[in-house]
């Protein structure tokens, strides 16, 4: 009589065993070759977690060169691609996720306690036994910030065409467009009547989307928040540089469109859970100089009202604003020299910066901060269509 | 009581600069 002898699987203890010789092999299914999409419903950063499960298993079987050289053609890995497709935001924001959680994972299990508190006993046994990766770890947090200020560019080279469309010259407010100052109507960049012309809904649409891929993608809360901080400043620094220069957009109307157009920009970062990313205050210079469009420019009150309100635009912004401002019809007055005089003398003692135009290239330093994952290496499984076969797991 | 892990060992890496140099002088070399 036949015993059905049941075998007992081995449990997994969370590594991925390869040969030597399938390294180049697993970074091009996993790095090189691999397609987001790919990966679309599995666990966000999975090609991390494949990654730190491997270099897991090196450190168990004490082979420093196998780390050594799986770390290094990882980061090359990384490298080519980003090369390979630097004006994708898709798949740079997918390697910034990845590369964040490699060296959150390096970190988490890296032995030093400082990294463990929020870890469980399960994953305090997945911890490395061998190596200490401290300056790997180094290595992988300045390409995070190369990637970072890829992804960036990118980002800022998709927006960057709409905003004087979007921010200056699209009227969404029904009858504003009488309300152009006299002899500038449609004489408006060449931009605003051609297939260029945008909408703020563009400009909402485009972060709508950055926002979904960088969420979907499991990047690091904290980064999504510096991108928009950084994004935001831009469209500050293009559209206040713009209305620096062109007297046809120094009129109480832009000024009104404009406002407004911030305003749907506020609505959009606090519907979206990105009102505490400091991006609303990187507006503050363009906010003010939309109020400054459409305070009453006339009496010393005035000009005490607009001294107190400006605070964030220099006495150069203020005066060349005033300056360019003009009336929307006969009935409204231009600024006069004397009223600027006594704004000039009221803001004699500020000591602001000298320079008229916002430097849009202007980044803010990044920060990465420890962000541990609550998952265990041993609940990872790995989709077929990775075409990673040859792993084993231990 | 318990055992008191071994102390890890480090690992040297070069930097982000050295391996891309490393990179491309691999690159060069190969026919």
């Amino acid at each position: 009589r036949q015993v059905a002898v049941q075998r007992k699987e081995k449990d997994f203890q969370g590594m991925l065993e390869y040969h030597k010789e399938d390294e180049a092999l697993l970074i091009r299914n996993l790095v090189t070759e691999l397609k987001p999409q790919a990966l679309a419903g599995t666990v966000p950063c999975l090609p991390a977690y494949i990654l730190y499960m491997c270099i897991r298993h090196a450190d168990y079987i004490n082979d420093d060169l196998k780390v050594h050289s799986l770390l290094t053609s990882t980061i090359n890995g990384i490298k080519k691609v980003l090369k390979k497709h630097n004006d994708d935001f898709e798949m740079t924001s997918f390697w910034l996720s990845n590369t964040c959680r490699l060296l959150h994972c390096l970190k988490q299990y890296s032995g030093d306690e400082g990294f463990m508190t929020q870890n469980s006993a399960k994953q305090n046994e997945h911890c490395l036994k061998n190596f200490d990766l401290t300056e790997y770890r180094q290595v992988l947090s300045d390409l995070s910030i190369q990637i970072y200020q890829q992804l960036i560019k990118i980002a800022e080279g998709m927006l960057q065409p709409m905003i004087v469309s979007a921010m200056l010259e699209n009227e969404s407010i029904q009858g504003l467009s009488g309300m152009k100052p006299t002899g500038y109507r449609k004489r408006s960049s060449s931009m605003a009547d051609g297939d260029n012309a945008y909408c703020l809904e563009a400009i909402i649409r485009q972060m709508n989307s950055f926002h979904t891929t960088m969420c979907d993608q499991g990047l690091d809360p904290e980064i999504v928040l510096q991108v928009f901080k950084q994004l935001f400043y831009m469209i500050t620094a293009v559209t206040l540089n713009n209305l620096l220069l062109r007297k046809d957009v120094c009129s109480w109307s832009t000024g009104m469109q404009l406002r407004y157009n911030i305003s749907q920009l506020e609505e959009w970062l606090r519907g979206r859970n990105l009102h505490q990313s400091g991006a609303v205050q990187t507006m503050e210079p363009l906010i003010q100089a939309a109020q400054l469009l459409q305070l009453k420019k006339k009496t010393p009150e005035d000009a005490e009202a607009i001294c107190s309100l400006c605070t964030s635009l220099s006495t150069q912004q203020i005066v060349k604003i005033l300056n360019l401002y003009t009336p929307l019809n006969e009935f409204e007055e231009r600024v006069t020299v004397g009223f600027i005089r006594t704004i000039q003398a009221q803001l004699q003692e500020r000591s602001d910066a000298q320079q008229l135009l916002l430097d849009y290239k202007h980044m803010f330093p990044v920060l990465f901060p420890f962000n541990p994952s609550s998952l265990t290496m041993d609940s990872i499984h790995i989709p077929a269509c990775l075409n990673l076969e040859f792993l084993n797991e231990v | 009581c318990a055992r008191r892990p071994r102390p890890r060992v480090l690992l040297k890496a070069p930097t982000l600069a050295e391996m891309e140099e490393m990179n491309t002088s691999e690159e060069e070399e190969s026919p």
